[in-house]
């Protein structure tokens, strides 16, 4: 089982639009898939149509080791080989649930331990911000892909980024690959391409060769509660992940 | 001195450009402005041209009750009646220096006194994380703008964001008015219209009659590192800061 980590603090770049679309697409592929959402926002289940008010147990749960009554939901099925794992509001609880905890890191490491003969990835959608949920997620990877929307805070605030996953990591022994992803990319517009060319000048081993264009079809999808692959399986939205999960499973980009 | 937040947890909606330009338009009309950085990306520093490795001092230093020596900058300087307190990554680890504080959500609406006869406003950059951080400038506010991207997900996120705000600021009794400004509306987008009427039903009583259209001029001045009052005085999104800037000083809508 591979575990993938969406991760970047910088605000609104694409986690949760990469996270759902790319769960969905290895889903499509065959991979047996479960997305975990570990932002108190909720917005896998927002956009994967799944009805907040009907979420009995959710991330919270697994990560304070409660376990779920049997008839209490936690995972839910999306597609075939897709489910997830969702988030509510409560979720923002767990900084001071979790204080003083030494294990409070590991958490969802040992929780998906159970779940490594169910299914072939993992993909962890994560919130904005540099903290005991963004660390979970961290720790419990194999694999960490950031979203850059092609812009300029963006960009800029990419090495520290970097430095801090490398920080957060430095003390267990799995090694943890890095990869860049540019989202919302417009050839049309100079800035993007300015941005996008220092992106490759900058971190050319790190960066996908596939990259996802800005596509209104993708923000369509996300507002009829479905993932790219079930509201326009044809477009170029859909092409930019399947290039994408294709260059993830096996290291090579395809044409 | 009146105080504006700028805050909404969902990232990306683009806290930081308006607090950049509100900021700069509020100065172009004669109003002696200060911003101050609250979020430990640093973006306003970025977006103004202030070279981080030159911050010695910063609203970090202003929240510990450090005071700057004299050779120290803490202000800086970005334009006639506008200045700018800035702040660093170091910023980030603000929870774990307060924790157990009694008034640690109330740091800046003291240190924000001393000011009050230098500045006539005082606007606040946030994070995209509900924290010590954003707990501080909500409390030091006299006002809140909650800044929405005309996006599927920034949507249903802000009755929560609404329910948030009025929760921190509970235990306080001086009144805090919110309002929601639409940003990057992009009218050709049939969703984004859609959105926007959505926005105006659910929350009426809460909209300013002023939004801010999608502009490309915004990214580039922030590249740039100037404002749009500086890098296209003429363009539409100078006119849409304008508008902002004389409804949230009068009360009432520009035509
Ligand atoms: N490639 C794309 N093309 C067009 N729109 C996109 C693309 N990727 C994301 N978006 C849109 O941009 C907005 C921000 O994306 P999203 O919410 O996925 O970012 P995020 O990083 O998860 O945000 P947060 O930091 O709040 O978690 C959404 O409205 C989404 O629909
Ligand atoms: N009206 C607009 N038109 C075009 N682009 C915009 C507009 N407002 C913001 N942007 C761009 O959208 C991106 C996100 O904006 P910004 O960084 O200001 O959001 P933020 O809410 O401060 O993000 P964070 O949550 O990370 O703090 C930036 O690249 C910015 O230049
Ligand atoms: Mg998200
Ligand atoms: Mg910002």
């Amino acid at each position: 089982m591979r575990t993938i980590a969406i991760a970047n603090q910088k605000g609104g770049c694409g986690k949760t639009t990469v996270a759902i679309n790319l769960a969905a697409t290895l889903a499509r592929e065959g991979h047996r898939t479960l997305l975990v959402d570990l932002d108190p926002q909720g917005h896998c289940a927002l956009g994967l149509s799944v009805p907040e008010g009907e979420i009995q147990s959710s991330i919270l749960d697994v990560l304070l080791r409660r376990p779920a009554a049997a008839s209490e939901r936690l995972i839910w099925q999306i597609a075939g080989h897709f489910d997830l794992i969702p988030s509510t509001t409560d979720l923002s609880q767990i900084e001071s649930l979790l204080i003083g905890m030494p294990d409070r890191h590991q958490r969802l490491l040992q929780a998906l331990d159970a779940y490594s003969d169910q299914y072939d990835v993992v993909v962890l959608d994560t919130p904005p911000h540099i903290g005991v949920l963004t660390a979970n997620a961290l720790y419990a990877a194999d694999e960490v892909v950031v979203p850059v929307d092609t812009g300029f805070y963006a960009l800029h605030g990419l090495s520290k980024q970097i430095e801090t996953v490398e920080r957060i990591r430095r003390d267990t022994v799995r090694p943890l690959r890095l990869r860049i992803l540019a989202n919302m990319y417009d050839v049309r517009t100079k800035l993007a391409r300015e941005i996008m060319s220092e992106l490759r000048r900058r971190h050319a081993d790190a960066m996908f060769t596939a990259f996802i264009n800005f596509n209104t079809k993708l923000r369509e999808a996300s507002s009829l509660g479905v993932p790219i692959t079930e509201h326009d399986p044809g477009s170029s939205g859909c092409r930019d992940f399947q290039k994408l999960a294709r260059e993830l499973m096996t290291g090579a980009p395809t044409a």
